[in-house]
């Protein structure tokens, strides 16, 4: 399974329809301090089913809902999807008759998220099982937030332990 | 649940070996395991010597040699179970041009080997430079943001969005 | 004890609430004691909004105005006593340039103010422009550090090494 | 008392002796990882009075000296010094007759560090109330090193109000 393109709507600072195409080798995120770059990448590890939202920046998950600025008011519902090429049919049973997987996440205020894989509603396990089947998801060794590399150095030899504990 | 842990310490250790001397151009670095005998209750302690320098514990290194040490684990540990995305958020600030200029290169080395898809957040100009395409995010109205694609010769004019 | 903290408290909020809207550009920030009555039991939090943002606590904001806010508390205590030197190592790294901008503006008008000596050690090409003199420091022969000019019409060629 | 310059000998990676000359304004110091510049900064707190290996990151005192390298062995002295200019004569009773300062710091392996104020062996303990007095000092808000401003920014609460007690 390979990664296509991510839509953010309502999450956090990206309160309109935003689409981030993922296209082969590197591509650079670049802009001002506060722009919303660390939020994009927040996206990405939302929709694969993060469930901490201490590990979103937030006291609850509630707080990656738009929160409203002095000229727009709050939303109520945010909703981040990604859609998944599956013409290597290597997906999980019971999702791999598509050649493409659309997985969406979509919370709203107060009454927690729905997730759906191509339209049909799932539980939130179901779609972390399928990232973990395709060696990714929220907690994969490849999702480095700003933080990381602060807390590895600093981190005392028995909290390194643990990297080693999610790679085997 | 020991044997595991032994054995996956073993291959992560091997990269992080390798890893270590393609980002520092040189020099060694191991992984050990410390604190009990039980693989279960031990810490993990990174010995590295970048090159030319003697071996230190992790602690003692300056703090870009600290951060590019933490990426060849980092890396390490993701090469035992390549990720079809890998999203990388300014893990190269503390790091100076020709720390990047290797980081970048083993980016594109995972890319071609295990067809991992790149998002690398960055406000440093060397790496923008060597990235296949660009995306600027912009707060054009206050606290809303917009992504935008960047021309890739247009990098002196990221001046003024980054 | 207690008189005296919160004496200092509002000596450092006052100047903390200057020092970010001169950082920042805007926006509006405070210095509130938390989790107990008795000042000197009392957690310090930091309540910041960037301009055009909502108010929230530092942890919410990005990583660079994070570092933006804490500058911005430094000095608030370094003023309550001006020390005549002030040495910062690295302390603009997550900054991006439109921020490096005003954090050399700032220190310039302090050094103007209190005469106090300024050693910056930076990575960032814009905060090299803002300095009055350069000094590099090298490791020609291996793990021995040696200080040398640098001319400041020859920032291009600090390339190699920077 | 306003600072001249900075000399330092056998000090970390700076075996040979080095001058740093301290002029009004803003002086950039620059250069590659790893290449000496926050051991320079560290030489600054040090001949200051810092008695906490930790703060120089090391686990004893005896590591701010030269170790070696492949081509040269460990140095077993290592030596700063600090060029005051105490013209505005404001330098605490017993140093203030000269109109300039000189205070150095050496320290021999496993034997410790002595003192030195315009050549005259001093205590520790003079040198940081000369320092304190000055309004600077190994533990001055001035001095901000390369991982501080993580460490306000992680601190739990409580520790950061001790930055306010440093400032009472
Ligand atoms: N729920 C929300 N609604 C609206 N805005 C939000 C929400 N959560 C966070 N934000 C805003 O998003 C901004 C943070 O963006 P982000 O952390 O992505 O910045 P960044 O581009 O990574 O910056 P840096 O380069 O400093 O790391 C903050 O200004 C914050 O106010
Ligand atoms: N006692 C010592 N003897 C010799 N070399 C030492 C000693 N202590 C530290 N070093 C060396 O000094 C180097 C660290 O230098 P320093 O931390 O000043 O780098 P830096 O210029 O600040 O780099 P960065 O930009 O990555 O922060 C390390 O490579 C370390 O091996
Ligand atoms: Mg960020
Ligand atoms: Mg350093």
């Amino acid at each position: 399974m390979q990664f296509r393109k991510i839509r953010l709507t309502g999450f956090k600072s990206f309160v309109d329809p935003t689409e981030l195409i993922i296209e082969p080798g590197l591509t650079g995120i670049v802009g001002p301090n506060g722009c919303g770059k660390s939020n994009l990448v927040e996206a990405i590890r939302w929709v694969m089913g993060e469930t901490s939202a201490k590990q979103m920046r937030g006291g609850e998950m509630n707080d990656v809902i738009f929160g409203g600025t002095s000229n727009k008011p709050a939303r109520n519902i945010a909703e981040v999807g990604v859609l998944m090429d599956n013409s290597a049919r290597r997906a999980p049973v019971g999702f791999n008759e598509h050649l493409e997987l659309e997985i969406t996440r979509r919370i709203e205020r107060d009454k927690g998220s729905a997730y759906r894989v191509n339209g049909k509603e799932v539980r939130a396990r179901d779609v972390q099982l399928l990232f973990a089947d395709a060696s990714t998801g929220a907690r994969s060794p490849g999702l480095v937030s700003q933080g990381r590399i602060g807390s590895i150095i600093n981190a005392k030899p028995s909290d390194r332990r643990m990297l080693l504990e999610e790679a085997a | 649940g020991r044997e595991r842990l032994l054995a996956s310490f073993g291959k992560v250790n091997a990269s992080f070996e390798e890893l270590f001397v393609r980002l520092f151009g040189g020099g060694r670095a191991y992984l050990e395991l410390i604190e009990s005998d039980d693989p279960l209750e031990a810490g993990l302690q990174i010995m590295a010597s970048p090159p030319g320098k003697k071996l230190q514990a992790l602690s003692l290194l300056s703090g870009g040699e600290q951060a590019l040490t933490a990426l060849a684990l980092i890396f390490a540990v993701f090469l035992t179970n390549p990720s079809p995305i890998c999203v990388l958020d300014e893990v190269d600030a503390p790091l100076d041009d020709s720390n990047v200029d290797r980081f970048c290169l083993l980016l594109e080395h995972i890319a071609k080997e295990t067809g991992t898809r790149f998002l690398v957040v960055t406000h440093h100009r060397m790496t923008m430079a060597r990235m296949d395409r660009l995306f600027g995010v912009t707060m054009a109205e206050r606290g809303i943001s917009q992504l935008v694609s960047v021309d890739l010769t247009g990098v002196e004019r990221l001046r003024a969005i980054a």
